[in-house]
Formats: structure tokens, sequence, C-alpha cells
């Protein structure tokens, strides 16, 4: 553990903390993509399979949260406040990034068990989940605040791992190359965004696109 | 070397 990862953890705890008090205080999951939300439960389930055989307190924790409050968002947007989803903004072709996951993971896992392909399966997912909620921005030209505000935590946590790979790198020579590789692409996919939060929601102006 | 299963990031 050093404090680029922990950085990035609690701010992975802070995104889903800012879209659970958004849908919860505004009774609405307008703006959110159903399709990302999606994905992730699926990174997650299929990424901590291992909560079966392996126990750590702060992984193991952390595993069990990011897996309920990912199910407890899927059912707010699907149960409470389904009537304020919008499908018809919600358009991007997600089979397209869980094949290309699939493909990746069959092609280049670590080792070839279930358990393994299903791990490199989740990262290569989790790497393009947000491309449905970009895109879902994009379409609508303009994002609520609070909606910017929990995109930015969600990529700030992947971009926080960076450093993190670095440091372990450096002072361990840890290397996980397929982890490495896809949480550079999430970041980088994020680029735009983090450029357009910057210079107009940090200042105080409304999220619109050009 | 990889990391050869050592999942103990999130």
């Amino acid at each position: 553990m050093n404090i680029f990862r922990l950085a990035g953890d609690l701010f992975h705890l802070i995104s889903i903390f800012i879209l659970i008090h958004k849908m919860t205080t505004s009774k609405s999951c307008s703006g959110i993509s159903f399709k990302s939300q999606a994905l992730y439960l699926l990174v997650y389930v299929t990424r901590y399979l291992d909560l079966f055989w392996t126990f750590a307190l702060y992984n193991s924790t952390m595993k069990i949260i990011f897996i309920g409050s990912s199910a407890y968002v899927l059912h707010l947007m699907t149960g409470p406040f389904k009537p304020t989803h919008d499908p018809n903004i919600d358009t991007f072709k997600v089979r397209y990034l869980i094949g290309g996951a699939a493909i990746l993971a069959l092609l280049f896992p670590y080792k070839w068990t279930p358990a393994e392909v299903l791990w490199t399966f989740s990262i290569w997912l989790e790497s393009v989940a947000i491309l449905p909620q970009l895109f879902m921005v994009q379409r609508t030209g303009a994002a609520e605040t609070i909606t910017t505000h929990y995109i930015f935590a969600l990529g700030a946590y992947r971009a926080l791992y960076i450093p993190n790979w670095i440091y372990r790198y450096l002072t361990s020579t840890f290397w996980d190359p397929l982890s490495i590789i896809a949480g550079v692409i999430q970041t980088v996919l994020y680029s735009d965004f983090f450029y357009i939060y910057y210079t107009k929601v940090l200042q105080g102006r409304k999220f619109e696109l050009p | 070397e990889g990391n050869e299963g050592n999942h103990d990031e999130l």
C-alpha cells in the first residue's frame, strides 16, 4: 500500500458516494448511463471471484463495498428511479466492449484458468466501461455538475493507480503489465473529459461541450 | 516477470 493507491481507492469510494447521493437526493438517475453501471457490476463480479478463496481485510472489504454498491445502483435504476432513466439517449453498443474484452482475455491471460481469464476480462472491460457514460454526455452536450464530479472521481481513481504502479515497480519490482496497459488506456479515455472538467466546472461554469 | 495471478489490487 502506498499513498497513490490509497488515494486512488478513496476516489473510487468517493465516486460511488457521489453517485448514490445524487440519485437519492434528486430521486432521479437522469444523466447516468445504465449501461456503464451494468458494465461496472459485471467488472466487479468477474474480478472479485477470489473473495471465495482469498481474504485480506482491506481488499476484501473494498471488494464487497464495490459489488454491493454497484448492485444497489442498478437496483435504484431499475426499481424506484426507473421512470427517470431515458434509454433513448443511452444507446452505446456495449456488445463490442464486452466482445473485445472477452477476446483479449481469452488470448492473453496470465494463466488459462477460468478465474484468471475472468480477471483479465474484468481489467479490459473496466478500461472501457465509462464509454457509454461519456457517449451519453456527448449526445446531450451537457451534464449536471454532480454527474461531472462523479465521472471525475471515477477517472481520478485509475489515474492515481498509474503512479502507484510506478512506485511499486521502483520499490519492489512488482509489475502487472495487463493492469498497467489497461489502466493507461482507461485514463486516456478520460483525458478529454478531465480537460473540460478542469477548464469549465472547476471555474464555476456549467459542463457544456463546445 | 509478470504478476502471475497475484492480484492484490482492486
